[in-house]
């Protein structure tokens, strides 16, 4: 919103662009103090300042990708990371054609060093581009390294214990929302 | 659910499972008749008979995919498409190394035949998978084909009419959103 040169927004607005409610963004945001204005929205400017506060913008997270197939090369080439609060750093996969090499400087491992190279790191984020039937082992290795927090692209649905938190992109959601949308327009 | 053999569930847990909050998931259900039990929830099998029926699951909606690179190759692949509301017919590419070509049995056509194809298959759905800077155009040109819903990859604000339906897969928020979890656990 900022890019497209405007002052302040509403809550609704802004649930509208993350796909969240706006009640939800009233209640997220009000637990931090209060800063918007009641009726007229939240500024730009202000909003950003204490959402990169909220995050810990100041501290960059340091992300693995595992499986460096289609998927994985693509997240690897991903400009969106590059700005934003998080960092790929490291990769791994099974495929002796693919360990050893570099993709957008970042080095690729064999998965049989993921605890060593995820610990000496301390790598917190890790991203499933793996097969569905590799997935559970894989995520079960990187929680044994200490990662706490997952996004998985596998459609599986994967148990992990409850201090870790693990966020599905599920396609198929998406474009049932989308055929549900021309069902009823 | 199904799978994991479960006969009935909560609002919360559908809700849980969707990403979306518990009482949407009550409001959007309660408008299409009365068919949860107050306090113990939903008979999963009626409630999958009733959201088939919701979004039309009787027809597969016909989709193409716009850029067959890293993501768009994962996206033909991808086996969770295969056996639900959606199926990718038709695929297109700028580039003369990939058209003529067939991935996952769709084949690869040039962008510039993109009108006469998606007319000619009548599609309603398109998939963005093209650098950031192509996409506004593909877009244009997939409306004026009768294209009416979009999923966009691109980390780019596309702007698109009224009537038609967008969702952004924005791999950046989703990531804060674990930043966030892990800064504040
Ligand atoms: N949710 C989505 O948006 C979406 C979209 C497309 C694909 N997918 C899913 O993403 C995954 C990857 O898709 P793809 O097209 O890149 O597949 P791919 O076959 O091209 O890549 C998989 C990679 O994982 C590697 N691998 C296999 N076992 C491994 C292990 N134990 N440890 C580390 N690496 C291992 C392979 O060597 C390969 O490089 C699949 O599960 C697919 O279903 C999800
Ligand atoms: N949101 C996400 O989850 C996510 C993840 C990874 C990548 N991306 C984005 O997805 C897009 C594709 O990523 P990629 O790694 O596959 O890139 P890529 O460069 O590998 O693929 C792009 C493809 O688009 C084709 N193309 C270029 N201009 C075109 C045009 N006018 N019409 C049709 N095809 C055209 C190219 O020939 C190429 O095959 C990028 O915008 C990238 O930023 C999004």
């Amino acid at each position: 919103m900022e890019k497209e040169g405007r002052i302040s927004c509403s809550s609704y607005e802004i649930g509208e662009r993350a796909d969240i409610l706006d009640t939800k963004v009233r209640k997220d945001l009000s637990s931090f103090g209060q800063f918007g204005i009641a009726g007229r929205g939240y500024k730009i400017k202000n909003l950003k300042k204490k959402i990169e506060e909220i995050i810990g913008k100041d501290s960059i997270w340091k992300i693995a990708v595992i499986g460096v197939g289609n998927l994985g090369t693509a997240l690897l080439k991903y400009p969106g990371f590059k700005e934003e609060c998080c960092k790929i750093v490291l990769a791994f996969d099974s495929d002796p054609q693919k360990i050893g090499k570099i993709i957008d400087s970042v080095p690729i491992y064999d998965i049989e060093s993921i605890e060593r190279e995820i610990r000496k790191n301390n790598l917190k984020i890790g991203i499933i581009a793996t097969p569905s039937e590799e997935a559970q082992n894989v995520v079960n290795r990187l929680i044994k390294s200490g990662i706490k927090a997952l996004l998985n692209f596998a459609p599986v649905s994967l148990s992990v214990p409850d201090d870790i938190k693990i966020i599905d992109i599920d396609l198929t959601a998406r474009l049932e929302a989308l055929a549900y949308y021309l069902t009823h327009k």
